[in-house]
């Protein structure tokens, strides 16, 4: 038996939209200790990793060692659009349903001593579990910027090329795109802004290193605002995979592996 | 995109 509940549905429908902004569908793991999604898109460039520990939920029990559910995205969303922020989600599913296999979807509000219920049951897919494993890797270099910052860079990047180069330097990053037609160049420093945290940006680069990476795939990790508003970039070179993370609490978090473009 | 190589090749590399 599965059954999970969160107090604030919004963040799970952040969570799960920005998902599928690569992903049509994908294995929802359940274990005693939370809840685990991995997932490649269809092309394959980008990994995304999400983990909603048992205590990120509000109540959480999953009976079995493991329950694999796969789950298509795109309709657990618009199920989840349907429920209003001030509900109260619960998640649940019956494996000794040999019939349907489904994943059932509360939204409850408490009207006094009553409540209102909406209640919608998704059908689960079988999905062949994904074989690739992350690697452990040791980050050397890594640069903690807010989140909006990084959507308007990629986005006014978007509107000239589908590449955009990063140069990592010990005291700056550079953006920079350039087309037939133009080229775009941000420079961004580390600072400190004492009054609000969340728009400093903080970055230790013990190598520089200059790496392109596709534009759109940037700009999709960085609406990831209501996820956090500080995302932090995770590298070692130009050779290996960057890791985009939007932690939250709890050990809980969403993060993106893609590679650097071989040349352009 | 032939330049975007997989994330997959990088993880059966590493």
């Amino acid at each position: 038996m599965l059954e999970c509940k969160l107090q604030e549905p919004k963040v799970f429908r952040s969570v799960v939209e920005a998902m599928s902004e690569h992903i049509k569908e994908c294995n929802f793991e359940f274990t005693r200790e939370g809840l685990k999604m991995q997932a490649l898109d269809s092309s394959h460039i980008a990994f995304t990793f999400v983990t909603l520990s048992a205590t990120w939920w509000n109540e959480y029990r999953c009976d079995d060692e493991a329950l694999l559910l796969g789950v298509n995205l795109e309709t657990l969303l618009k199920i989840l659009k349907c429920g209003p922020d001030n509900s109260l989600l619960a998640l649940s599913y019956e494996n000794d349903d040999d019939e349907v296999s489904e994943l059932k979807v509360k939204f409850e509000v408490d009207r006094g001593e009553k409540k209102d219920v909406a209640e919608f049951a998704l059908k689960l897919t079988h999905i062949d579990p994904m074989e690739e494993e992350v690697p452990e890797l040791t980050w050397t270099n890594e640069l903690e910027m807010p989140t909006q910052e990084l959507f308007r860079i990629a986005r006014d990047i978007s509107l000239f090329s589908e590449i955009m180069v990063l140069e990592f330097d010990k005291d700056k990053l550079r953006i920079s795109c350039s087309s037939k037609e133009s080229t775009a160049d941000y420079l961004v420093h580390p600072f400190e802004d004492s009054t609000n945290a969340s728009n400093s940006v903080r970055m230790n680069i013990e190598a520089p290193f200059k790496v392109s990476l596709t534009t759109h795939y940037v700009l999709s990790f960085a609406k990831n605002k209501n996820i956090n508003e500080r995302v932090v970039i995770k590298m070692i070179d130009a050779e290996t995979p960057l890791m985009f993370s939007f932690s939250m609490k709890e050990g809980s978090g969403i993060c993106y592996y893609i590679a650097g473009r071989l040349t352009d | 995109d032939a330049n975007q190589p997989s994330i997959t090749s990088f993880f059966s590399k590493l």
